[in-house]
This record gives structure tokens, C-alpha cells and sequence, in this order.
């Protein structure tokens, strides 16, 4: 028996929003500290990696451990109809079928209950092994999205260059180019604000520019952005929950 | 132009 109580809709509704236009079909894996999902999108290569927590929820119980099977788009058009504020109930049993989500407006004892019918998702799960990376940001999740949005206007490509002291986006496409260039700093009365660089080695990557816009669709989760590179390795964009994490592996691109 | 890699050359499947 599943029983995940969310506080407040809105939480799965995000977290469900950032990543559900990168994949469609998730199996969700629920044990008894929580719920954890990996996908991979099509193209083989984004992957999305999600940890809820127990903490994470206002009540958690889960007596075996149950794989919930979902579209993420069937799974969206339910979560449209609760209310933000609405506490939200994930129910199922031990050999689900099916899973019951139950909106709560406990001010005006309003209960809303939808059934969304789960499906055997046939899902490679690949194997991450724990990286030293070359370079570690910490940075506003805004300020991310914005420069991603922004240069990715100008091409398919987006080169991430970090040395010592400097993190620099760069874009050169067919109107034009761009570059965004930021240095660390720590911003004493909105420590969110700052921008944290550790760095062992400088790093020169280029991403596809589509695959940055869908996960900058991460950053309701989260004011902060961490992101790990390796020249070596796909880099790591990681949203840290109250009690979890949402992560996008990305692999870069490499020139011939 | 920059060759996308996908995740295969990088990770095994398990």
C-alpha cells in the first residue's frame, strides 16, 4: 500500500512540469524512504533523474516497494485539476493497476478524486556511476534559464567555457552570436543570489540548445542550479528539493 | 559542427 500525502499540489505539479516535455512514459519507483523515477528522452540523450524523499512529504507510507508505470501527459491532465494549494494524496496498492490521486481543500471541504490507469513501461535504467567532475557551479536557477533562453535564439548549440575565475556562455549561429560571461560572488543579503565556482580543471563543453531549454523547465523547483562538468563525462544539472532531487545527465557534444 | 553524443557511449545499461 502506497499512501504520499504532498502538502500542497503545487509541489508534484512542478516537479511533474520539469521534466514531463523531455519524456513521456516514467516509471515511478515508490520504497519505503520515498519515491525516485529515471527516464531517458528519446534521443538517448538527456537523462532525467528524480529522488522524493519521505521528508518531502506532509505523510509517507509505503509497505512493499510498487512500480508506478505513468504517462506523464495523462498524469499532467489530472494534476491541472486540482488546485495549487489543494493537498494531494497519491494512493495505490500493493499490485496497482491503477493510481488514485485525491485533491484535498480542507477550508471548503472540498475532496476531488481521479483514478489514472498505469501502464508496464518497458525502461532501460542506465547505470551512473559517481563522477569526479572537473568544475562544480552553484548559480541562481533565473539567472541559468535566462542566459539558456537567451542564446539559444542564436543557434542549436550553446558552448559552456569555465576557467579559474570566470563562467562564460557562448552561442554562434547563422544571425549572429552571443556570449554571457559571469564571475563568481556571494551575495550577503540573498545568499541565494550568489554564484559559487569550485574548479579543478577549466572546461570548454557544447550542449544542444534544445536540451538546455527543457531543463531550465526545472527551475520553478528550485532558486539554485547546481551544475557539474566533466570534460569527460555528460554534465550534471541538478534541482535540489526540500528532501530529494531533480536531475538532468546531459551529453555533450563533441566536435569531429 | 559539434557531434552530439548520446548517453550509450558514457553508461551501461543495467
Amino acid at each position: 500500500m502506497l499512501e504520499a500525502k504532498f502538502e500542497q499540489a503545487s509541489l508534484f505539479k512542478r516537479i511533474i512540469d520539469g521534466f514531463k516535455d523531455c519524456v513521456q512514459l516514467v516509471n515511478f519507483q515508490c520504497k519505503e524512504d520515498g519515491i525516485i523515477a529515471q527516464a531517458v528522452d528519446d534521443s538517448r540523450v538527456l537523462l532525467v533523474s528524480l529522488e522524493i524523499g519521505k521528508d518531502a512529504f506532509q505523510e509517507f507510507r509505503c509497505d512493499h516497494p510498487i512500480t508506478l508505470g505513468m504517462d506523464l501527459n495523462s498524469l499532467s491532465k489530472i494534476l491541472r485539476c486540482g488546485n495549487n494549494t489543494d493537498s494531494l494524496t497519491l494512493i495505490a496498492d500493493d499490485t496497482p493497476d491503477s493510481l488514485l490521486l485525491l485533491f484535498e481543500d480542507t477550508k471548503r471541504e472540498r475532496i476531488s478524486e481521479y483514478s489514472l490507469k498505469l501502464m508496464d513501461i518497458d525502461a532501460d535504467f542506465l547505470k551512473i556511476e559517481e563522477l569526479q567532475y572537473d568544475t562544480t557551479i552553484m548559480m541562481p536557477s533565473a539567472d541559468f534559464s535566462k542566459t539558456v533562453r537567451d542564446l539559444s535564439q542564436l543557434s542549436d548549440s550553446l558552448n559552456i567555457l569555465v576557467t579559474k575565475e570566470t563562467i562564460k556562455f557562448v552561442t554562434d549561429g547563422d544571425i549572429g552570436s552571443g556570449s554571457v560571461i559571469m564571475k563568481p560572488f556571494i551575495d550577503m543579503e540573498n545568499p541565494d543570489e550568489s554564484i559559487k565556482l569550485e574548479m579543478e580543471q577549466p572546461v570548454d563543453l557544447t550542449f544542444g540548445s534544445k536540451y538546455l531549454l527543457d531543463i531550465v523547465k526545472g527551475s520553478a523547483l528550485s532558486n539554485k542550479i547546481g551544475i557539474r562538468l566533466s570534460s569527460e563525462a555528460p554534465a550534471l544539472f541538478q534541482f535540489d528539493l526540500t528532501s530529494g532531487f531533480l536531475q538532468f545527465f546531459l551529453a555533450p557534444k563533441f566536435s569531429d | 559542427t559539434p557531434i552530439q553524443n548520446d548517453l550509450n557511449e558514457f553508461y551501461t545499461i543495467i
